[in-house]
Order: structure tokens, then sequence, then C-alpha cells
């Protein structure tokens, strides 16, 4: 293993990105809106900084950037969640209370669902939580494997005024969403069909149900349903450890959804993904303080388990995203993190630059640590002309991230973008860049990468080239955004079409000596960047005291 | 007396071949592969023990480490969800342990 050292180590810890003060987290959990406060559970190891001995971590803000640390909300201590206080989500009833659902594991390892409430509705920062004397209230049904019956949804109301939720499993190889009706949240009716099912995609986890408006950008309630309104189903695939997510109609009667495109449906590998990068068991919520949706994502490592025990932590959440459908495409969701993000910037510089094939250029910003950029990119027209008109250049159809030789791949158009985290001689980076190509019939085909082959010197740490293509329509720039904090790079294309999140450990590129580049490494083209880059302050993460009530977001 | 009587069953044992054969096979000749066969079952008595030494030692440093490492990767699929550890990473350190 790397001979990583405190000083590495300590820098690796975000600065505006969630994360507990020490030991393992993973999912999120019942994210709401409460009485003036926005309330997180994570699932959280309070022992170690590896997965197990599993709670339910708890913290509250005022505007989902600056988090308080409360007390552990629920604890593993019934027959039925001995082994585990596991995923689940929050349900706002008709006269405002809460209900919570959630996983347990068992004394015997079977996954059962649970309820939950606020043990005093009162206290406006949910600090104690009471278990049903009835639990559990589900257990897998016949044909479902102990192991195979996890994370139920946020509950939705149907046409006829009960509640309905949907939980992820699997027969044999098939995905599928089992579908609950509810009145009280008690007891409960099992459909004989399934919300959804796809063959060979494996067991569904942490599936999310909800609706988003055709016409609208702004969020809707899980209840809502309509003919201006499509619904998404996502689901975390146990297998790959992605999260799919898949638009189509959802059916209120007999309680199905169909998806619009049935090849890219939830789960293959064709599937649209709400990240390219490391993003996994996200959970969305409808903010009714602000009518958004909120999506948020854990962010696991990508370093090694003896690097997370000598650091003493493990993973972090993504900002939190709004979440909508592109009313342009149509076809996918669009993802941006929340507006609140903006109050944590500090100063900004705003460039313009023109750069020409096989360029690198300082961008000086001074430490590049914590960052926000937004730019905006034109290639050349008569490049553009010339490559396009050029009947030689055959249809791109194989390039991809992946497997495309990353940055360091020249193609007539690209890659052009930012190297972010880098140390002065470029020993170490992350770049982050769009790659242009011909698509079919002559069409502009762009891909959004991060590539993080070459972003540290350690050997135990995977490196992997992130990205997909990016739908780019006519008229339109190219557009990226780039949250960097410390070991976590988050990057969007087109206004949030495409996302990556990416983890990165450089040795050489920390504190101060952390820089920004702008390069150009295409053959043919000169690029047009005009950009603004803000520092970016520290949400000064903290544990609860008395002080901090009343005090307005900052 | 006690290692004379030690040796004494071993020379007995000898003895009635060292008569069939004692005109070839000088006194000295006779008791030298008792030594070899002495000093080759210590050394290698003596290897096994520094071997299982080793092992040992090694043993619990690795299983303790292992433990670490793949006992969250089991711990989490034998609990039943879905892998936690970056097994990939995982993977590549397999493969080091193996070369």
């Amino acid at each position: 293993a790397f001979a990583w050292n405190n000083t590495m180590l300590s820098w690796q810890r975000t600065a505006f990105h969630f994360q507990p003060e020490k030991n393992w987290m993973n999912d999120p959990n019942g994210p709401l809106f409460y009485k003036g406060w926005y309330h997180f559970f994570y699932q959280y190891n309070p022992n170690a900084a590896v997965w197990g001995d599993i709670v339910w971590g708890h913290a509250v803000s005022k505007d989902l950037i600056h988090w308080l640390y409360l007390p552990i909300a629920m604890v593993p201590d019934q027959w039925y969640d001995a082994n585990g206080v596991w995923t689940g989500s929050a349900t706002f009833l008709d006269d405002g209370s809460i209900v919570m659902l959630y996983t347990g594991s068992t004394d015997k390892f079977v996954q059962v669902q649970n309820l939950a409430y606020p043990d005093d509705p009162s206290d406006p920062l949910l600090l104690k939580w009471a278990k049903f004397s009835g639990n559990p209230v589900l257990v897998p049904p016949p044909g479902i494997g102990a192991k195979d019956f996890r994370d139920p949804t946020t509950a939705w109301k149907t046409s006829t005024g009960k509640w309905r939720i949907t939980i992820g499993s699997k027969i044999n190889r098939t995905g599928i969403s089992l579908i609950y009706d509810t009145t009280d949240f008690k007891t409960y009716e099992k459909h004989d069909t399934l919300l959804h099912q796809v063959p060979n995609t494996g067991m569904w986890e942490c599936v999310d149900f909800y609706p988003v408006s055709k016409t609208q950008v702004n969020g809707l309630d899980t209840s809502v349903n309509g003919p201006d309104v499509k619904h998404v189903i996502k689901a975390s695939m146990d297998d790959t450890r992605i999260d799919h997510y898949a638009i189509g109609t959802y059916y209120d009667s007999n309680g199905t959804w169909v998806p619009d495109n049935p090849s890219i449906d939830v789960g293959i590998s064709t599937a649209l993904r709400y990240d390219y990068g490391k993003f996994y068991a996200s959970k969305t919520f409808y903010d009714q303080n602000k009518g958004r949706r909120i999506l948020w994502g854990w962010i696991g490592e990508s370093d090694s388990e003896d690097a997370d025990v000598q650091k003493g932590w493990s993973s972090v959440q993504g900002i939190p995203r709004t979440v909508v459908l592109d009313t342009r495409t149509r076809k996918n969701l669009v993802q941006w993190p929340v507006e609140e993000i903006k109050s944590l910037r500090l100063s900004s510089n705003k460039f313009d630059m023109t750069i020409g094939p096989g360029t690198v250029v300082p961008v000086d910003v001074g430490s590049a640590t914590q960052l926000d950029i937004e730019a905006e990119f034109e290639i050349k027209t008569e490049d553009l002309k010339l490559f396009f008109d050029d009947d030689s250049v055959e249809a791109d159809k194989k390039f991809s991230c992946e497997t495309s030789g990353g940055s360091t791949a020249r193609g007539a158009l690209g890659p052009f973008g930012f190297s972010v985290l880098a140390d002065e001689s470029l020993s170490e980076q992350t770049p982050v860049y769009f790659y242009v190509t011909k698509g079919k019939h002559s069409k502009l085909k762009t891909v959004f990468c991060t590539d993080t082959s070459r972003s540290t010197m350690a050997n135990d740490v995977v490196k992997p080239i992130y990205g997909s293509f990016v739908p780019v329509l006519k008229g339109e720039k190219l557009t990226m955004r780039i949250l960097v904090d410390h070991s976590i790079v988050e990057g969007f294309a087109q206004g949030g079409r495409t996302c990556i999140t990416s983890r990165v450990y450089p040795t050489k590129a920390i504190y101060g000596a952390t820089k920004l580049f702008l390069f150009n490494n295409a053959i043919d083209a000169t690029v047009t960047a005009s950009f603004k880059v803000w520092q970016m302050n520290s949400a000064f993460i903290h544990p609860y005291s008395q002080d901090d009530i009343g005090v307005p977001s900052r | 007396m006690a290692s004379t009587e030690a040796l004494l069953p071993v020379t007995s044992r000898q003895d009635p071949l060292s008569e069939s054969r004692s005109d070839q096979i000088p006194e000295t000749r006779q008791r030298r592969p008792i030594k070899v066969h002495l000093a080759v079952y210590s050394g290698l008595l003596l290897i096994a023990l520094y071997v299982a030494l080793i092992v040992t030692h090694d043993g619990s440093t690795a299983q303790h480490g292992a433990k670490d490492e793949t006992s969250t990767e089991s711990r989490a699929r034998l609990a039943g969800v879905s892998e936690k550890s970056n097994d990939r990473v995982s993977r590549l350190s397999d493969d080091r342990k193996v070369e």
C-alpha cells in the first residue's frame, strides 16, 4: 500500500460536502424539511471507518449546506433491526405528521420493513424517534428471498386516497419493484402486479419513484399526477453499484409504470445514470419549503480501506442537487447544485481565453483546493466547418470516455477543458473535459469526461476515466460547472444533463500546491473559453449546540 | 548413560548388518550416517519450528489484515446488502498478495 502520511490524509477531508466527524457513512435516509430545518439522516457506523453496525446518523441545516451534527436518531435495539437500522424514507401525512419506513435486518438477518415516527412532533430538531410496537410491518412475501427485500420509498397517494409504496427486490435475475397500499402504515395490501421489472438487472435496492413536470422547472410533491407529469423510477443496481433511472408513464389504477423508451429501461447497460462517476444509493425528497425536488447521493471512496482506517473516515455526500425533467430534450433529467451553495462563494476571477491546439495554460486563482468553476466553450467556427465538411471523416461510433484513452488521446476537436487538483508540473492532475466528434448523420456528438488516471502518484487508488455522451442542442454553447472540494470533484455539463462525480487523492497537488489549468488537447481546433472561478468557503459543519438555535442561514 | 542407552538400540540394530559387512564398513563409517541423520533431522526440526513461527506470526498479521479487508467485504454481502468496500482496490490488493 502507498505510504500515506497525515499531511496528505488530512487534506482529503472535505470543506463543504457533508460528512460525519469520523467513521463510516453510506446511504442518505429520510431527507425532509420540518419546522424550518432540513433534516438529513444517513447510514452510519459510529464504531469504525468501514461498513457495519449501522445506525441512523442525523444532522440538520437551515440551507442544505451548513449542517449541524445531532445525536444518533435510531440504533439497532430491537430484534427486528438487531443487525442494522438500514435505509428508509419519510412521508408527510395529510395532517403534517411524519412517518418513517425503514428496513431492519433482524436478529436472523431477514430484511423487514419497520415503522418509526418522531417521539415529539413539536420538536423542530426531531431528536427522539419511536419505533412502532407492532414492527415489523412488512416481511418478505412468498417467493422473495429473506435478503432481497429492502429500502422502502416515500409513500404517494393513490386516486382512491390510499398510500402506496414500492420496495426493491429481485426474482432470479430480474430486478423488480414490489407495490403495497396502506391507509395507516401499519397494515399493507400487496399488489399482485409489480410497479416495474427488468430482466437480467439483478437486485434493485434504494428504489426511488417520483413525478417530474413536463412543462415547469419546479419540483413536484411525490403524490402529484396528471397529464403534464412524467414519472421517474430510479433503482440502485446491487450488481454494478450504479444508479440508473428511466422516464415513463405511471398508471395509478393498477400501480404500474411503463418506460418511454424500453431500450434505455432501468438497469440495462444503456440506461441513463444520475451520475457517470462515483454516486450510489441516492434518494430524492420534495422540498415543500422551496417547491423543488432535491437529490442526495452517497459518494464512496476510491482509495483502499486501509487508507480509510488510517484517516479515520470514509465517504461523503454529494452537494444536494435539484432534479427536474429536461424540458428541452424531454428525454433526460437535469441536476444542478442547490442554489444555496452560492453562499459559499468568496472572491472570484473572470477569464476569457483563446487557446490553440495542444495548449495548457495555468489559471491563476491562487490555491485551487476549494473552487466553483462555471465555463462556456466555443470551438472556432472554421475548424468545426472544416471537420464536418470533410467527408473522409467518418462518424465516430465507438468513442467512449472509459475506453478511448482519456485526456491524452488527441482528436480533431478535443479533448479540452480544465485540469483540476493539479500540481505545478502536472505530474498529478484530474482533467474534466469535453470531446467533440462526428456522430450519426454528420451531427455533432459531444462527450463529457473526467480522467482520474493521473490524479495521484498513489498506487492503492482506483483511477477510472468516467463520462458519457451529453446532449448539446442547436444554438447551445458547451458549458460546464465544476465543484472542487479537496478529494471530491463534481462536474456538470450542459446545465446538468450529464454529471460526473469523482474521488481524487493527490499526494503532491495538495494545500498551496494545488493548481488549476485550462487545456486544449485537440489537434485541429482553437477553443475560446469564458469562465469564472470562485474560491469557496468552508461550510464549517459542526456539532449542534444551543447557540445554533435560531441562527439564520449564513 | 541415558545418551549411551539411547544410542544402543541403534547400534544394536546396525550390529547384525555390520556383522555381515564388518569387513567392508569400518566402525567410524558406520556411525557417520547416524550423525548425519541426526544433524539432518535436527536441522529439519529447527527449520520446521522456524517456519511454524513465521507462519504463526505472519498468519496472525495476515489474518488480522484479511479480517479488516475481507470481513468488511463479506460482512456487508453476508448481511444482505450491496458490497460496500471498494472491490477494485481489494482486487488490486489481492492480486499483489498472489504475486
